[in-house]
């Protein structure tokens, strides 16, 4: 298995090369992609090699051809099927994010517990019971859940939303999820992130 | 310096000894501390090594003793000014995210470029203009600026906040950030989260 830091920077290699591309490149160097992440060229040399050989030494990399080998390899040459349960401030936040209905991701469901929210929609998908998430997972062929639901309603969530056959959570609830080995999770805990930054800021002593 | 994945690490037990705290609970032992992370006792201790000596053998840890010790570590013994530069969807929802206004974070300003919006409040907290960081930073001690702007402004918000003396910074920009050394800088990517579940799904090849 491919180390998960080096699928995360395959996708920031992705952008690197879309970004050349919109400025008219047609190759570019490993010295000048590995640039653009502040890494060493051997690291995306590295990188690279877990999936194949990509370029020609002394001639760099065709960006249209290294962008479509990445896009296959991230799984973006399809449409992953989204449901984001827990319609609250952070869901309603993602759902308005242009980086969930392009390149390989759909919005498909959303889900919530809060009769008020229940039977409505935002931004033009319509909000469904937590109760029929097995049903929508088959229906619509669902294979990724966003949980923004609050911290102690996301293990059970989780739970249901494993049994209903999703094979990969985003959970951005402070609670670590339990999964088989063959469901992906990942998780956003942006409070610890804020925390580095609070022990960075207190080892500076500032006061 | 101390690892970034091992303070992220202390802020997750702290979490977890403020859980076995609202149970009522006085001691843990370092096998059920760990256990919560699903990590083992021996990265614990490790982890703590890098501080002192916490517990006693046999005995486990004193949870309100060893809370107070990661607090104090993890810089939450103060209350650090947070900027919110962009005031979108996200940043929206992460001015009503509890965790920004709990236990050492204070949102002190929001700031944007949009003539709509700067004048206006939300959630209570005043809009100013972004050319007003450097003064806002120097009158309100701002230490942390989250910036949630468009990924085309966020290299020139990004040495503003520097210029204006802010300390560390919060990217939730799909771009990377080149700062100072003595600046911290966490990203937040949760395109690139969703391409590692999108790489796992493709790697199962489900179709
Ligand atoms: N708001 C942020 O910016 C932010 C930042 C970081 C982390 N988080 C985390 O994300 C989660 C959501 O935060 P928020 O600010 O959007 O909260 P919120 O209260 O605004 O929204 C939560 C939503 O989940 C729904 N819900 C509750 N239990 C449910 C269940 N069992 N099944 C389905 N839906 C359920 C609620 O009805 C509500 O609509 C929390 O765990 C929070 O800690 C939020
Ligand atoms: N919405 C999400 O859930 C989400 C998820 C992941 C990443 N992001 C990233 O977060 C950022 C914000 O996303 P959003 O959905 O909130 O966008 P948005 O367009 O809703 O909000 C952006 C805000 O930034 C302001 N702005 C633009 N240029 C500025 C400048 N130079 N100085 C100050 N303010 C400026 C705009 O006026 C607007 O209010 C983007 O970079 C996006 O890629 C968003």
């Amino acid at each position: 298995r491919v180390p998960m830091v080096t699928v995360k920077r395959l996708s920031r290699y992705l952008r690197a090369l879309e970004k050349f591309q919109e400025k008219g490149f047609e190759t570019v160097s490993s010295e000048e992609l590995a640039g653009e992440l502040n890494v060493k060229p051997s690291q995306l040399r590295k990188d690279l090699a877990y999936f194949g050989e990509f370029g020609t030494r002394g001639m760099g990399y065709s960006i249209p051809k290294l962008a479509e080998e990445l896009r296959r390899i991230l799984g973006l040459h399809r449409q992953w099927a989204i449901a984001i349960i827990g319609v609250g401030n952070l869901g309603t936040a993602l759902l308005r994010y242009k980086g969930l209905n392009e390149k390989g991701f759909r919005i498909a469901a959303l889900l919530d517990d809060d009769p008020e929210k229940v039977g409505s929609s935002r931004s033009g998908v319509h909000i469904f019971h937590i109760d029929d998430l097995p049903n929508l997972v088959k229906e619509k062929n669902i294979q990724i859940a966003i949980l923004t639901v609050p911290a102690p309603a996301a293990r059970a969530v989780a739970d249901l939303a494993v049994k209903s056959g999703i094979k990969a959570i985003l959970n951005f609830a402070p609670v670590s999820i339990k999964a088989p080995p063959d469901i992906a999770v990942m998780h956003v805990d942006i409070s610890s992130e804020l925390k580095i930054l609070s022990h960075h800021l207190a080892e500076l002593d500032l006061s």
